[in-house]
């Protein structure tokens, strides 16, 4: 199964 | 006050249409700078980050920094109302609640205004470090937009491998499997038609092709799309908007459990 990873898991906010 | 004059009004129509499918609302910021947006699409999977810069402007006042919260859809209504060759002007005086697109024909003897609501909205925004990526693929925008169209017909991911050699996209569904493979050009006469690979090192990575079908609609601000990928970053896909500055997409990968 390939899992989603969410964009927000890589770039903190600022 | 906020008078920001696009000659080529056509230009933001495509970038309207580039975003709406992504992202419902989004902040548009306003600085001396230039006119940028950056949001994510619903799901928090993709991110997408657009500059325009005040330099492309015929005329460009932001006096100043201000953000703006849009409905895309509804912006993209409005400018589907201006022609692809009008002059667009957007407007805003300071604390207002609505902008203001002015839309003048290329002979001036017509010209329509439309008042749009701001909405306020909570948006998060993210800080993006700049990365040297493994591999870096230049191709034909067009070509990659037909590669992502036609794999989604038979799966619902891609699988992008880039070697030295070129750049494979291949993916599996219920009624079979597909590759293609795009290989390295070296004709120089064409740079348009052109694939280009700056490799590190080779890079595979999985991604939804529904969200690269929703980039490609970026196809018509640019001839060509960059697409940078790490193994242990989202991928980017760069359309460069000639004079101006860029759409950017950020697709975080699919990762196997």
């Amino acid at each position: 199964v390939n899992q989603q990873r969410q964009i927000t898991s890589f770039f903190t906010k600022k | 006050m906020l008078e920001l004059r696009l000659l080529q009004g056509g230009l933001l129509k495509k970038v309207l249409e580039a975003m709406k499918d992504l992202v419902n609302d989004a902040n548009f910021d306003c600085s001396p700078t230039g006119f940028s947006l950056q949001a994510m699409d619903s799901s928090h999977v993709a991110l997408v980050s657009l500059l325009l810069r005040s330099e492309g402007f015929e005329h460009y006042r932001c006096d100043r920094n201000v953000s703006m919260g849009m409905n895309l859809n509804n912006m993209a209504k409005m400018l589907r109302c201006a022609g692809n060759d009008d002059i667009v002007t957007l407007k805003a005086d300071d604390g207002s609640d609505c902008i203001t697109f002015m839309f003048e024909n290329p002979s001036q003897d017509k010209i329509a205004d439309f008042e749009m609501k701001l909405m306020d909205i909570d948006s998060e925004h993210l800080g993006i470090p700049d990365a040297e990526y493994q591999s870096i693929v230049r191709m034909p925008a067009a070509e990659f937009a037909r590669i992502c169209r036609d794999l989604s017909t038979i799966g619902d991911t891609v699988l992008i491998s880039v070697s030295k050699e070129g750049v494979q996209f291949s993916t599996r569904g219920d009624m079979g499997t597909a590759n293609i493979v795009c290989r390295r050009t070296t004709t120089v006469d064409k740079p348009e038609e052109d694939v280009i690979i700056e490799m590190e090192e080779p890079v595979s990575l999985t991604f939804a092709l529904r969200y690269l079908n929703s980039f490609t609609k970026a196809t018509p601000l640019a001839t060509q799309v960059t697409i940078s990928m790490s193994s242990d970053l989202p991928m980017v896909i760069e359309y460069r908007i000639e004079g101006m500055g860029y759409i950017r997409y950020y697709l975080a990968p699919k990762i196997d459990e």
